[in-house]
């Protein structure tokens, strides 16, 4: 049990480093509060914006903190892979140049597997390789109204 | 493995049958608020049994069922590149409902079908769907209930 | 004590159905669990979008949730009127065309209220009579770029 | 009675002192995620003692002061349209911390302070201050606690 936990957390931890540099600059890593025992403590981050001091994590802003999650969830789709992924508004809490960041990298992962991501922010949409609209008919149920190939 | 058609017949906003193509690469979809983009995804975790009737924002199974058709079923079939389909029904019984489940047009069962998904990559503890307001409850998490994520990964 | 709670709710009640309505089509209106004697239940929203039957709040999208969340602090703020408001992203959730509507009443209401708002949203920023641009310095502090006249 | 300054001086990201014009109407504060933006509303609840140190994301109120500074002392002072102007500071000491309030220069306390404000209007139950997140709280409230939001403000 321990193996298999210390495993997959440095597994998941050198895949968030990677995705963490690439989303956001500086460095930011994941941290056991206990090491030796880590079911007696939980998991933490190591947050260090580049020429910031290291910081506790509850200062950080609205959009920072959802940049650090989102390197969590795709560092651990990167332990398990799939053949699809779907995701709903992760990019709402992004400003314009973060989302455009996002995008791109998904934009590379989906070279190899499927993204299907909701989303209403203009920079997610412009990187997608297909829009699929969805509106409400007059009697409010939902009509697809299509799949369009992008640009 | 990818998804290929979701067949969505009578849930949620979804009132008949909707065909719904999708592709390799990166799909986008994007429409007003309240429209059905969520219940599109909450329809691909229904199917795949990824999720709880609380997960999709029902407080009872039956609640999946379109409100203005007055039918008592709903189905959704999804289908995948390598030709497998999966389908999920529900029923409105007098006290309660039935679940039907089937893999390649053969009656199944949950079981059977969460272990097919295993072995193809697709866990509920993977993270493969991320719902609307996952990243704000990950973001509120105490350390102890992150850890356990990488727990029932291991 | 009952009487000062009543004369509050029904105050606010008759708010938000005005607030909603501008912002959603359809009606809504507060709901008080147990109306004769309010202290022993909760408080919640009786939600019937056009042509919709009535819902049941969970059912409701993000989106929609979050507009009715709005009506409900607006039909508070109107009953305790106050010489300024400060509001942090209130329109993360909402497509183009609701944060279009709430721009429109916020613009209205600042006629005689001061309303400083912060967005990240196109449709929000559009509408404000001033903009007041913050970035950061190479040392990672703030630097308000300053306050720009709109339009 | 509308703000018409803020003046920040090492408050959280704001290191040395910066001024702030406000002007009645509509303005829209935007910039780059982690640029500030949260930190201006902060700065408001801090001199107006509208929250709490966990309300303003600090574990206690000397994270306050900015870090890279290398100072102790963290004030902000907010001038309104009828020329009254509010002011705090709060001092790092050897154990714990300072904290003054001033009323139109004069020492004050923060009773005095918030009495002053509610005489305005200005009461932390009425919601002149949403900050980011509120509205995903309230959304998420039991219908109890929701009920709870009108108990405060009879
Ligand atoms: N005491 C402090 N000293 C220095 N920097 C601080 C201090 N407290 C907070 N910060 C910094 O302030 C930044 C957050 O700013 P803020 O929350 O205002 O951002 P924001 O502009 O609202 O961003 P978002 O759009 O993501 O909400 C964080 O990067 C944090 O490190
Ligand atoms: N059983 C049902 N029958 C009919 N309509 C339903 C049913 N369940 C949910 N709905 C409707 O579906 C709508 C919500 O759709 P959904 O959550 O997919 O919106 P969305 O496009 O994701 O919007 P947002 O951008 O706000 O997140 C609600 O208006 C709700 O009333
Ligand atoms: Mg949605
Ligand atoms: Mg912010």
């Amino acid at each position: 049990k321990f193996e298999a936990f210390m495993k997959a957390f440095r597994e998941i931890d050198s895949n968030f480093r990677k995705v963490f540099a690439r989303l956001m600059s500086g460095s930011g890593n994941l941290v056991l509060e206990n090491e030796e025992d880590p079911f007696s403590g939980g998991l933490t981050f190591a947050i260090k914006p580049q020429d910031k001091k290291i910081h506790i994590l509850s200062s950080l802003s609205g959009g920072e903190k959802s940049v650090v999650t989102l390197a969590f969830i795709f560092a651990i789709q990167q332990f398990m892979p799939a053949p699809f992924y779907a995701m709903d508004e992760i990019d709402m809490f992004l400003d314009g140049s973060n989302v455009e960041r996002v995008a791109a990298m998904i934009k590379e992962l989906a070279g190899n597997t499927q993204f299907i991501l909701v989303s209403l922010r203009k920079p997610m949409i412009d990187r997608a390789d297909r829009i699929l609209g969805v509106t409400l008919r007059p009697d409010k149920s939902t009509l697809v109204t299509g799949v369009k190939a992008n640009g | 493995m990818h998804v290929t058609e979701l067949e969505i017949n009578n849930f949620k906003s979804f009132s008949g049958v909707t065909r719904i193509p999708f592709f390799e690469g990166f799909t986008v979809i994007s429409g007003p608020n309240g429209s059905g983009k969520s219940n599109i995804i909450d329809s691909l975790l229904f199917v795949l049994s990824l999720s709880t009737s609380s997960g999709l924002r029902a407080e009872k199974l039956t609640d999946l069922i379109n409100l203005n058709s007055g039918r008592n079923l709903s189905e959704v079939k999804a289908t995948f590149s390598d030709g497998t389909t999966i389908k999920r029904r529900i029923k409105r019984a007098a006290h309660g409902y039935y679940s039907y489940y089937y893999l390649n047009e053969r009656v199944s069962t949950q079981m059977e079908i969460l272990e097919f998904l295993s072995r193809h990559g697709i866990k509920p503890e993977g993270y493969n769907v991320v719902m609307q307001g996952d990243i704000t409850r990950i973001m509120e998490m105490s350390n102890l209930e992150r850890r356990r994520i990488i727990d029932e990964i291991a």
